[in-house]
Order: structure tokens, then sequence, then C-alpha cells
């Protein structure tokens, strides 16, 4: 991933952190990695916008697709570095709900309404046939309060009732 | 340093600014 982002133009409102939007169709398919396709990248309000209003709605796609926004220099698969010693939380959706949720939880991530200092990677959106899923990815999977504060933060924005039920997976036992 | 926050309401807000489309 390119490491170097364009500074804002004038009036645009900076981000925290600058991003990298992704795809990955068929991702059953040969590797991960070769089928793994970065957007493009931005650091702004008003680009983030720009991108995610040229987007397909998730709820309108059909076939297997995973969407990734994660932070720029992350590569959105387990075996990068920041998500190596990393997890992340799974939430599963039944169809119809995704995009409201995929959006609710970007405004989130890029508002840096977490409050885990570094600690997130990134997010992605799974789309199946029969249920599609949401995941919050972190850098450190053992850190018990950041983990913690990430699933009661997703339960927040994502309106979603205190029992929902959510798993959080190691990304090194999933490497295995 | 300073964190850069934005709620949800203020980044919908921001959706429909000339530079977003």
């Amino acid at each position: 991933a390119k490491k170097e982002s364009l500074p804002p133009d004038p009036g645009e409102h900076r981000l925290q952190f600058s991003y990298a939007f992704w795809y990955c169709r068929q991702p059953r398919l040969r590797s991960y990695d070769q089928n793994l396709k970065m957007i493009g990248t931005f650091n702004t309000v008003e680009k983030f916008w720009s991108f995610y209003s040229h987007l397909v709605r998730p709820s309108e796609l059909s076939g297997q697709i995973d969407f990734h926004l994660f932070k720029e220099g992350i590569r959105p698969m387990w075996e990068d570095e920041a998500n190596r010693n990393g997890g992340r939380w799974v939430l599963r959706l039944r169809k119809g709900l995704a995009s409201r949720c995929w959006e609710n939880l970007i405004l989130a991530i890029l508002g840096e309404q977490f409050m885990v200092g570094e600690e997130i990677c990134g997010a992605m959106l799974s789309v199946r046939s029969q249920e599609d899923s949401i995941s919050v990815w972190n850098k450190t999977a053992n850190d018990n309060a950041t983990t913690i504060r990430i699933r009661d933060t997703l339960k927040r924005v994502l309106n979603l009732p205190p029992s929902t039920h959510m798993d959080y997976k190691m990304n090194s036992e999933s490497l295995r | 340093g300073t964190r850069i926050i934005y709620e949800r309401a203020f980044l919908m807000q921001l959706r429909n600014s000339p530079v977003a489309k």
C-alpha cells in the first residue's frame, strides 16, 4: 500500500488517519491476496464521501464479496504485520441490514469514536448468500480492556441490544 | 497531540458539501 497521502485541499476536514478502501471478490477462490484490490486512499472527510458515494451499496450486490476499510499501509489480511497479533469482533447480520450497519461503523471509525488510541486496524464487510457479517479489527488481541471497549462502542454505534452476541476471533488462530 | 473526533451528524452534514460530490 501507498504510505504517503496527498495533503488535504484547502477547506477540507482532515481525518486523524489516512485510510484505504479495498474489496475482494470470490474470497474463497485462489489466494486471498491475489483477489484483493485497493479502490483508493483518502485522508479527509470530503474525499471519503467522494469515494463512498460512488461505491455500490452492499445490499445491492450478489455473490461473495468482502469490502474493507483499513488504515493506509495495512493490508486487510491476517498476515499483515499490524494484524498478525490482533483479532476482530465479528457480528453476523441477517440479509438487508448490512448497508446501514456498514455505514454507521465506518463513520464511527473515521470519526475516532472508538477511543482506543492506535488500536483500530480497520473493518470488513462480508457479503454472502445466506447472511452477511461485519468485523472490526484491532492490533492487540490480548489487550482485554481495548477489545471490550471496541465491542461496547460497536454495540452503541450500531444501536444493537446489549444482549447481541458477537465473537472475538484471534488472527493468529485463523492463520494456523 | 489532539485527536480529530467527528460525530456522525457532522460527517453526514459534510456529505453534501460541494467538494464531496
